[in-house]
């Protein structure tokens, strides 16, 4: 699998590696794809990179790779800005080679991580008609999970049709912040958009949205999916290629 | 007190 543009692997994989810090690689000729739960199994992280979104894909039998994404984010932290990056799996071979080349080819590196064996469950998570469906900023949502963690380790998200709100308590008080729905749209990028079915007031451990945001960069755009009772559902696009969508079970009253 | 609630809950195992 090639990619012209490098970083947006090194995205991804920032993106996840704080939630799952290894998962099973799900290779095919359509692309790759993962599914991995946090180690509460309260979080669960959906990725799908099609095979046309790469510069050039190839994959003549389905094959299953357990990759530490620790150790595979280290590696691409030596990547430059610029490179493109191939990662290549020989047959029956244990371990996965990174490829780096600088723009102007005046640079080669290669590493090979070795593969782990590792035990995963699936879920099987249908299609959901959810209530609400959110889209803002990725930039504003994170600065939200910043924000609301100042004053306590769950944020209530309600949302009507005026706008989405966003609070959380704790010893110190309380603080909420609300954002109307863009009503003139100029930049895309900039807009928050909601659209609602039913509204709904939610609660959510703060601490995992924070991590979801670490896939920030890789979208200007956040969806977050809302339905009463059902898990949150936070989306960020990979231009072009596919997703990174994050499901976080709701808080509830003891 | 706040409970935090598996996915599994919600999803069942494929």
């Amino acid at each position: 699998a090639r990619l012209l543009h490098g970083s947006i692997f090194a995205k991804v994989i920032e993106g996840l590696r704080e939630l799952v810090n290894e998962a099973t690689w799900e290779c095919s000729g359509n692309g790759i794809t993962l599914q991995a739960m946090d180690s509460s199994h309260v979080a669960l992280v959906s990725l799908v990179m099609r095979s046309e979104g790469f510069e050039s894909y190839r994959c003549d039998r389905n094959m299953s790779l357990g990759i530490s994404l620790v150790s595979m984010s280290k590696v691409l932290k030596t990547m430059g800005k610029d490179d493109s990056l191939t990662i290549r799996v020989n047959d029956d071979s244990d371990s996965i080679i990174i490829a780096m080349e600088s723009q102007n080819q005046d640079k080669f590196a290669d590493y090979e991580l070795r593969l782990m064996d590792l035990d995963s469950e699936h879920l099987g998570i249908p299609d959901t008609d959810y209530s609400c469906a959110i889209k803002m900023p990725s930039s504003e949502f994170s600065r939200i999970c910043r924000d609301m963690s100042i004053m306590g380790d769950s944020v209530l998200i309600c949302t009507t049709k005026e706008g989405v709100k966003f609070s959380a308590k704790g010893d110190l008080g309380q603080g909420s912040i609300r954002l109307v729905q863009t009503t003139n749209i100029e930049k895309e990028e900039e807009a928050v958009i909601i659209e609602m079915k039913e509204a709904v007031a939610l609660t959510f451990a703060v601490r995992y949205l924070s991590m979801f945001c670490k896939a920030a960069p890789l979208s200007p755009q956040v969806g977050l999916s809302l339905s009463e009772d059902t898990p949150l559902m936070c989306e960020f696009k990979i231009a072009e290629m596919g997703h990174v969508r994050f499901y976080l079970a709701p808080k509830i009253e003891d | 007190k706040r409970h935090q609630n598996q996915l599994r809950l919600y999803y069942s195992s494929d």
